[in-house]
């Protein structure tokens, strides 16, 4: 339920990513990068799909503290909660409550004219 | 995109959809006899290594073909005549000795499931972390090699710490003759309901053409754990517990060689896992210390994509519950273990105390959370297997101590001497 597995992979993904970032003073983008080169070719071209379809959230991720891995994964609809369910999160939540932050991070990319589809990761 | 809808790819998708995923054999197996010359993929990693893949008359464990005068029909490395009595090797090493095999019928803690924590830890990412990747994801996340009952090498791996012992490497020790007769049938998520039939695992054991063997059943908790959110419904209960033994014990008198054994092991009190676990900081919280296991596991029960939501959970009284159904399953087994009369083996039931592993390793100085898997907080660790094969032994031969003397090959010093490694693996 939530996005199960995915949203799990998506959390650790975007996770690491930031913590590479910062370990090596680079963008979120250059750390997601950075993970999918140590990868075998046969896997980057995975790990490459999913860099260029969450850059612009990543993007964001540097101007909006709030917006946390799970917030991220949220974004790009790979995790999500169903009615009735709970909202699930690996990370403390954002001070002004998950939704609130995934809300307002959508206008804002919906201004830049940003469309996220569900990834097809399989 | 469904494989098995195209054209050119349909057969060979078929043949990886039930050969791999439903029946768990080898895929690269050419004579179709179960084993393999590759490693992965239920390949050499899980059961020894073919001599022959283009023979299905040749294949570890059975018993030898023309006493293996040119060829090595069981791959145990032994063959060819013995100049000094114009008899052949396998005759004058190995004929007259007690022979068995190691199989083990089990679940992710029998297949030896891990995942790199480096591959989870930001400040430790790099090429080197993942230059195994593809062998990681072929063995299912799995390493039956290093594992207590089939592990048959040490790790070479820098993601994979610690040294390997096994039921296999100790009844090998007892009878070199023994090499390469090993099969790691384990299945992660494996229980005693999709157990009831051993065939769908891969199992192979011929009652005219093979050796006996040991086999050891071994589902430490998927009887128990699941990961639906009202996880007790899940559970199974001590009547399908008893029933579905017994009709794995009919299956396997059916196919196991007269003199071999099956030693049933109880299930674990995964209570240990919270206890230990619940202050410690899990890998990906690593950076900034914002990740505690209690976190990881009310997470992956939020998704349902939790192991076990009984013993990973935060709750105090459903993991009480959890340990306390697993005690009454574990009964369940002894009580059918005790009374069952096979034809062709006897079977033991012997407990699975993880508490005589931890102590064993705190008396080496070690500490508890070592004992498991960092990643996932459930599997028991490297060192946790190779501790587990001692205790696992001592058991054995505690409870069967007249047939592990009777194991003993006076020859073995002789076959080191002429055959070495054996061929290895």
């Amino acid at each position: 339920v939530n996005g199960g597995t995915t949203c799990a992979v998506c959390s650790l993904l975007v996770s690491l990513a930031e913590q590479v970032a910062e370990i090596h003073n680079e963008t979120i983008v250059h750390g997601i990068d950075r993970i999918c080169s140590f990868l075998p070719g046969k896997f980057q071209a995975t790990c490459n799909t999913f860099v260029e379809i969450a850059t612009p959230i990543l993007m964001e991720m540097a101007f909006d503290e709030f917006i946390t891995p799970d917030v991220a994964c949220q974004l790009l609809n790979l995790c999500y909660t169903e009615p009735g369910q709970q909202t699930c999160h690996l990370f403390p939540l954002p001070n002004p409550g998950m939704e609130r932050v995934v809300k307002k991070a959508r206008q804002r990319l919906e201004l830049k004219n940003t469309k996220v589809d569900r990834l097809g990761i399989d | 995109v469904d494989c098995s809808t195209l054209p050119i790819l349909k057969e060979l998708c078929e043949l990886i959809k039930t050969r791999f995923g439903d029946d768990h054999l080898p895929i690269i197996d050419v004579d179709q006899d179960r084993f393999s010359q590759y490693k992965t993929l239920r390949g050499s990693h899980w059961r020894g290594k073919d001599c022959s893949d283009l023979s299905a008359e040749l294949y570890p464990g059975r018993k030898a073909l023309r006493q293996d005068e040119v060829l090595d029909s069981n791959c145990n490395g032994i063959y060819g005549m013995d100049p000094s009595v114009l008899k052949p090797f396998e005759e004058t090493l190995c004929s007259g000795t007690k022979r068995m095999g190691t199989i083990l019928l089990g679940d992710s803690a029998g297949a030896h499931f891990h995942i790199p924590p480096e591959w989870f830890t930001a400040s430790e990412l790099s090429l080197e972390v993942f230059r195994d990747v593809a062998m990681i994801v072929e063995n299912e996340f799995d390493w039956p090699m290093t594992s207590a009952v089939t592990g048959y090498m040490n790790s070479t791996w820098s993601v994979l710490n610690g040294p390997t012992n096994s039921l296999y490497l100790r009844l090998r020790e007892l009878n070199h003759c023994n090499h390469r007769d090993f099969q790691n049938t384990a299945v992660n998520g494996a229980n005693s309901r999709n157990m009831n039939s051993s065939d769908q695992y891969g199992f192979n054991r011929d009652q005219s053409h093979d050796h006996p063997a040991m086999v050891i059943y071994s589902l430490i908790g998927n009887d128990v754990c699941n990961g639906h959110s009202d996880t007790i419904n899940h559970m199974t209960t001590t009547e399908q517990m008893k029933r579905n033994f017994l009709s794995t014990l009919k299956y396997l008198d059916t196919k196991l060689p007269n003199g071999s054994y099956v030693i049933a092991t109880g299930l674990a009190d995964g209570r240990i896992l919270y206890d230990t676990l619940k202050n410690r900081v899990h890998p990906i919280g690593q950076w900034r210390h914002d990740v505690k296991y209690p976190d990881v596991y009310n997470y992956l029960s939020c998704l349902e994509v939790s192991p076990c939501n009984g013993w990973m959970s935060s709750n105090e009284s459903l993991r009480n519950f959890t340990s306390e159904r697993a005690a009454n399953l574990s009964r369940a087994l002894q009580q059918v273990a005790t009374s069952y009369n096979a034809n062709n083996f006897e079977v033991k039931f012997i407990e699975f105390d993880f508490q005589t592993v931890v102590d064993k390793w705190k008396a080496l100085g070690g500490e508890t959370w070592q004992l498991i898997e960092p990643v996932d907080g459930f599997h028991p660790s490297q060192i946790a297997m190779y501790l587990s094969s001692e205790v696992l032994w001592q058991e054995i031969v505690q409870q069967l101590p007249d047939v592990i003397k009777s194991l003993t090959n006076p020859n073995n010093a002789r076959i080191r001497a002429v055959f070495g490694d054996q061929g290895g693996y």
